[in-house]
């Protein structure tokens, strides 16, 4: 009986071999029932791309393009499927999204190609692709993480949605500064809102779970501010939106509130070392218009301030907040009609757009820098955790 | 020097490989 000899590592050359009647289930056990919550909680980072990758290493070294093709494809309709079915859902989403985007950065690292090997150990240039150029499947790849990552922006959006108004505007954060008694007892701590409402702790929570969950996954740090800047233009928008259609938001007062709401936002960016993400500079429009309701309006040096102050802002923008501007009490005077038409004169050489609302909706364009990976392959198990007993380390 | 140069594989779309994904689903019993 031959000995049962360990085999160490170093003989190990980083492919997983399947038969193709296996496919199939090879799909449906790493990617279709894949729980994120589940045994992928202990996984390494990326590892369903990394395996695979690996699957296709050994394809391609079989010379077999079918095999690589129909593994391909049956890779990207099944993340296609599992997200149609569970496309609502974050971590689902930030899961294959990561994994997506370390497959597309396996089949770079790994395709032969000098711009992507130069950051490869000698050991990673010999796991090299031997007979297929891939560089139109990288394409699709592509592709399919937009798809994903535009999904995973619209999930972000409707969690955070319900919270915004209610905790950057409505919520008094500090209590007692827009000149109303609070109500009874002092309430402890800003986060003890009344029933149901949202607080701007809530978002600060919810921020610290979208990035939490995608750290686990081990979603590129590019990505991730990406991610980030996105979430910080929604917040940023709906709150001027908002505040721009409410006249009960334009006071003096709230401009005190926003303003330290902000500072909140910008302090959780740096704890996340994310002040380079690019958030903090989505959150301008609403910096000026909580500025705009605290500065002076009455003289010409008001005007030609506010014009200088609100270069993020347009005219329409302008002009609507101190429309809305409410006294905070009665010593205080509303804003003229003469300042008013001062400003517009003053900006009425602005090529503004017209429209007096920020598009909520919009989506950054999203770039997926290359970012190779130290794994060495031939080190990677498989564990029994995924169902994969049917495929070998070779 | 590579002994010979890697072939490109053509690849599918997303949308075609959506539509292969349909007929295989229809296929399927």
């Amino acid at each position: 009986r031959p000995l049962n000899i360990p085999r160490k590592e170093k003989d190990f050359q980083g492919m997983l071999e399947y038969k193709k009647e296996d496919e199939p289930k090879l799909i449906k056990n790493l990617i279709l029932d894949l729980k994120p919550r589940g045994v992928a909680v202990n996984l390494i980072p990326g590892l369903p791309a990394y395996i695979l990758f690996m699957c296709v290493r050994h394809a391609d070294y079989l010379n077999d393009d079918q095999k690589v093709r129909s593994l391909l494809t049956s890779t990207i309709n099944g993340i296609k499927k599992i997200l149609k079915k569970r496309g609502d859902d974050f971590e689902t989403v930030s899961f294959w999204l990561s994994n997506t985007c370390r497959f597309l950065h396996c089949l770079k690292q790994y395709s032969g190609e000098e711009g992507f090997m130069k950051h490869n150990s000698t050991r990673q240039n010999e796991h090299c692709l031997t007979n297929f150029d891939l560089a139109e499947y990288r394409q699709v790849l592509s592709d399919l993480a937009i798809q994903i990552y535009q999904q995973l922006v619209r999930v972000l959006e409707n969690i955070l949605q319900p919270m915004i108004v209610s905790g950057m505007l409505e919520h008094e954060t500090i209590q007692g500064v827009s000149g109303v008694k609070p109500t009874g007892l002092r309430k402890r701590t800003s986060s003890i809102a009344d029933e149901g409402t949202y607080t701007l702790d809530s978002i600060v929570r919810q921020l610290n779970t979208f990035h939490s969950i995608m750290c686990q996954h081990g979603t590129d740090p590019e990505l991730i501010k990406q991610v980030v800047k996105q979430m910080f233009y929604i917040i940023g928008a709906v709150t001027l939106n908002n505040l721009l259609l409410r006249k009960d938001m334009c006071s003096w007062s709230k401009g005190m509130q926003i303003r330290y709401n902000v500072s909140q936002l910008e302090e959780w960016l740096r704890d996340k070392n994310l002040m380079n993400s690019g958030a903090k500079e989505t959150l301008e429009p609403l910096i000026q218009a909580a500025q705009l309701l605290q500065v002076k309006k009455k003289t010409d040096e008001d005007a030609e301030a506010i014009c200088s102050m609100c270069n993020a802002l347009t005219t329409a923008q302008i002009v609507k907040v101190l429309n809305l501007y409410t006294p905070v009490n009665e010593f205080e005077e509303r804003v003229l009609v003469s300042f008013i038409r001062n400003i517009q004169m003053r900006l009425r050489d602005r090529k503004d757009a017209p429209q007096l609302l920020m598009d909520a909706k919009h989506i950054f364009p999203v770039t997926f820098p290359f970012n190779p990976s130290s794994l060495a392959l031939e080190t990677i198990q498989i564990p029994g955790s995924l169902s994969l007993g049917f495929i070998s380390r070779v | 020097q590579r002994a010979r140069p890697r072939v490109l594989l053509k690849a599918p779309t997303l949308a075609e490989m959506e539509e292969m994904n349909l007929s295989e689903d229809d296929d399927s019993p």
